[in-house]
């Protein structure tokens, strides 16, 4: 009953964190408990929480993820403003850890592992990824039972789209033959724009219905919001932003 | 007399591709010889200026950073619609050379040491980065004399910056110990928005003289650009876009 779900793409700035963040804070608002777990070096899913990234050996996702055994979750849980919401917080140990674990065994699973407690605990799961396709992003898409992949309304968004979908397909044939596509979500969208609008219908006629009907506008409320170290929910409640992320929950809720 | 200069940010999205492409091509429409190196995995700098990436043994960034005696550069470099402007065309390959090269001897050095036959030959070398600070980022900044850091006007970007900062003094500490900061550039700067000008506030006072005094504005014209496979010079001369690009080419020859 708990989803865990990846959220990935190799291309820089399309709104994975925005994404995590606020979709993570609107599923949770509906009485769900929703835990963000945070894989990427830069940590912004962490500070866009208002919550200082860990190092050295403070428990978070750079121990979860180099302990052996299988961790016991409250150590590396924490709360956040909102009820039901929690999170894994990030660290910039994990850049070194690509290099450090590129050689060990199984080097794929271990974020598997370390997720194994969340399940039956949380509704849902949702991890935020580094911008490559590296072995921290591997690790996510093992460990995730969906991906959600946000695609920025630009044409460079649209042009990486298909080797990530090689990549899911590899990671379904060697690691997690479980692993789906939960939805591709337009993201920074502005209907003014001949761009934007050229590059949601290539989405439309080649992706069909893995297009979330939910498209996330481009608004500046989202990008205020991790200043103030809140989703936007709390921080902007009547803006598009706040609106969008709440109808992609729904959304995501029946799917 | 060649300017060898890495741009280059971890944070995905900031405008590093359209600074490689464009700040290239208004340096080489004032009659100088530039070569633009495409280091990142997806590409873009290749795909946007209308070349298709390289794959398997083809003559590229991928055989240049992987040979090992010094490569003839007329085999990897390839002209472009623009006079004066030629491009080391990247490949999707490089995603596995990280791994391949993890434990190789020297490997923060493969791309200095394919890049020694730029000097004299050209006047700028650019060299566009992936969003990481892993090995392919490293081997950029030690084959750099100077880095190029664009700073998205988003509150992301400003604090991703003091660990891209920190790893450029370990870079120049390690291997490197010429290596200067060029300058830092804002990009996407709208200056209808509070959080623009409370970034470029932010950035003034704490970086002052790095920062160039050119602005690159949010103009549509440069994401549009890339799809004809033009820099924005040759798609769209009137806009905003590419006046703001020529201002910088200035202001980086004067610098
Ligand atoms: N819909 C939106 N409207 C306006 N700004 C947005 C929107 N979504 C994200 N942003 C802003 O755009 C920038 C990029 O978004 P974000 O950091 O979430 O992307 P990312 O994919 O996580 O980036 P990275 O690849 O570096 O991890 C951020 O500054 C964010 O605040
Ligand atoms: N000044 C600008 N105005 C409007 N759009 C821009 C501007 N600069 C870049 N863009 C667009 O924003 C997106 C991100 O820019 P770009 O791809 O150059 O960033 P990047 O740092 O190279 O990304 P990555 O981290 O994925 O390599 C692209 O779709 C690009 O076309
Ligand atoms: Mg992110
Ligand atoms: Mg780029």
């Amino acid at each position: 009953r708990t989803r865990i779900i990846a959220v990935a793409n190799q291309k820089g700035g399309v709104g994975k964190t925005t994404t995590v963040i606020n979709l993570g804070a609107c599923l949770a608002v509906h009485d769900l408990e929703v835990l963000l777990v945070d894989v990427d070096p830069q940590a912004n899913a962490t500070s866009g929480l208002g919550v200082v990234p860990v190092t050295g050996g403070e428990a978070g996702i750079y121990t979860l993820l180099s302990s052996s055994g299988e961790p016991s979750l409250d150590e590396f849980v924490l709360p956040t403003e909102m009820e039901g919401l929690w999170l894994v917080p990030g660290s910039r140990d994990l850049a070194g850890l690509e290099i450090e674990l590129a050689s060990a065994p199984e080097r794929e699973f271990f974020l598997a592992r370390g997720l194994t407690p969340t399940r039956g605990r949380f509704d849902y799961v949702l991890i935020d990824c580094p911008p490559s396709l590296g072995l921290l992003t591997l690790n996510a898409l093992v460990a995730a039972d969906e991906v959600l992949l946000p695609l920025q309304s630009e044409y460079y968004a649209l042009e990486g789209l298909s080797h990530l979908l090689d990549t899911i397909r590899k990671v379904r044939n060697l690691w997690n033959p479980g692993l789906g596509i939960h939805g591709i979500l337009l993201t920074m969208y502005d209907r003014r724009l001949n761009l934007s609008r050229e590059v949601a219908d290539d989405a439309e006629a080649h992706l069909g219905e893995l297009l979330y009907r939910t498209r996330i506008p481009r608004n500046v409320r989202l990008s205020e919001a991790p200043s103030y170290g809140k989703p936007v929910l709390l921080y902007a409640v009547d803006s598009s932003g706040a609106a969008s992320y709440l109808d992609l929950a729904r959304e995501v809720m029946t799917r």
